[in-house]
Parts: structure tokens; sequence; C-alpha cells
């Protein structure tokens, strides 16, 4: 099945 | 002491009318370049970014950076009070601002109003300068309408690309279905759809998200989708003459 990952796992935190 | 003037104040209200459903708190940047606003839905998996170059403002201001942060259902309750012709002022004086005052002013009257703001420490995050492998352009009330259709069949849509052109795709439990679109190079603009695919994608995203952000399609007449396999989807209305609003869409993937 899928998994919906955060935004935050491509992108990092300024 | 900052000021910002709208020619078109319908313009911000679509705007606006296009995060809403999608941000609830956000930070306004304002700096001598012009306005930006960056914030993620409340599920982190989406994440809005408004760009708009001061040179696109009939009149513009801003003497120190500035962060304003405000409730965008507040802003909402606050724009419902001007016409969709007005020309709107946004204007703080102070370097610490703790309202925002707005003018909408028409042919035969001018209105004054005071928004509070609120300090949001919120992330920022930094989205990286991205060679994207498939870049899409196409009429965005026909990307709208996809991902309304489609969505009724599956809560996700696939979206694959190849030189031919676009496809959408889902496959429910009532059943499956793909559209493909093709790329035509008409002389109209608004009707073009091209495809400049370097490596094709094969991604899922959750098509909830493209139908809480479809009503940007008010702001351009073509939207362009940047995809990377197993990267974020990047959805962007080009805001003539003053810049950019763009949705970034975490990709689904099976684990």
């Amino acid at each position: 099945n899928t998994q919906q990952p955060t935004i935050n796992r491509f992108y990092d935190n300024q | 002491m900052f000021e910002a003037k709208f020619e078109d104040g319908g313009l911000f209200k679509k705007i606006v009318e296009a995060i809403k459903e999608l941000v609830k708190n956000v930070n306004l940047e304002a700096n001598g370049t012009g306005i930006s606003l960056q914030a993620m839905d409340t599920s982190h998996v989406a994440l809005v970014a408004l760009q708009l170059n001061e040179k696109g403002f009939k009149k513009y201001r801003c003497e120190k950076s500035l962060t304003m942060g405000l409730s965008i259902e507040n802003l909402q309750k606050i724009l419902k009070c001007s016409g969709n012709d007005d020309q709107i002022t946004l204007r703080t004086q102070d370097e610490e601002p703790t309202t925002l005052s707005f003018t909408f002013e028409s042919k035969n009257r001018i209105s004054e109003f005071q928004l509070n703001l609120m300090s949001l420490d919120q992330e920022q995050l930094g989205v990286p300068d991205t060679e994207y492998s498939s870049v899409v352009r196409m009429p965005s009330n026909e990307f709208t309408k996809i991902c309304r259709e489609l969505g009724n069949i599956n809560e996700a849509i696939g979206i694959e690309t190849s030189k031919e052109g676009i496809k959408f795709y889902v496959k429910g439990d009532i059943g499956e279905g793909q559209v493909s679109v093709k790329i035509n190079d008409t002389e109209k603009p608004e009707e073009r759809v091209e495809c400049e695919v370097d490596e094709p994608v094969n991604l899922s995203f959750a098509v909830r998200y493209f139908n809480l952000f479809n009503k940007a399609s008010a702001l351009s007449s073509q939207v362009i989708l940047s995809m990377s396999q197993d990267q974020p989807l990047v959805i962007e209305y080009i805001i003539e003459e003053m810049g950019s609003l763009k949705l970034y869409l975490a990709p689904k993937i099976n684990d």
C-alpha cells in the first residue's frame, strides 16, 4: 500500500 | 513604513481565495523586492508559496523587512468588505506592526480597515532550486476539471509523463480511468499544451490537495506542473506582471 510522506521529508527547515 | 497598492484588488482577493482552504495562519513577509508568503497546510503534506514583485504594484514602499502574522480567515472577512474592482492598499506605520491597514478605493467610495496581526513562529522550509525532469504547461481549467472528475473515482491520482504528453489516471474500488492530454501548439496561448520531458515520471498524489487549490486557476489561464520522480510536484500559477502562486505537494510512495 502507499504512504503519504510530509513535505518536510523533502525540504529542510531553513 | 510599508505600503503596497494593488491596481487590481480583485487579484489579491483571488490569491487569498485560492489559499484559504489550505493554510490557516501565515506570515506575510515584505521587503524591498516585494511580498512573499510560505506556509504548509495543517497536515504538512503541501506547501503554499506566494511571490509578488514590487514592480507589479501601483505603489510600493518598504523601508525595512517586515513579517506580519495573519489569520487567512480574518483577512478574508476584511477583504469581503471590498469590491472586486477596488484598488487595495496594504499599509503599516511601525517597524513591529501589531495591525495591518487596508484601504479599498473605488470610484464612489473609500474604506479603511485594520486587521490585528499575531506573532507566528512558523517553520520556513528551504525549497532547493530544482531542475525538474518533466515540465507540463496546460490550460488551468482543464487541469481543474480532470482533478475534480478523477477525484470522484479515487482519492489518489496518478500522473505519468512521456514525450507524447501527460496522462492522469485513477484505480479505485469502483473501477479505473485515465485521461491523456495531448500536446498541441495552437496559436491560442491559453489552450496550449506543452511537455518538456527529459525523464518521464510516474507519480501518485492525494487529489484532495489539488481540489483544495483549484480556485487558483482563476489567477491564470495556464498552469505549469513541474515534476521529478519521487519529488514533490510543483503546481505554478503565473500572476501576470506580478509573480506566482505555487503549491508544492509531496507524492505518495509505495513502501
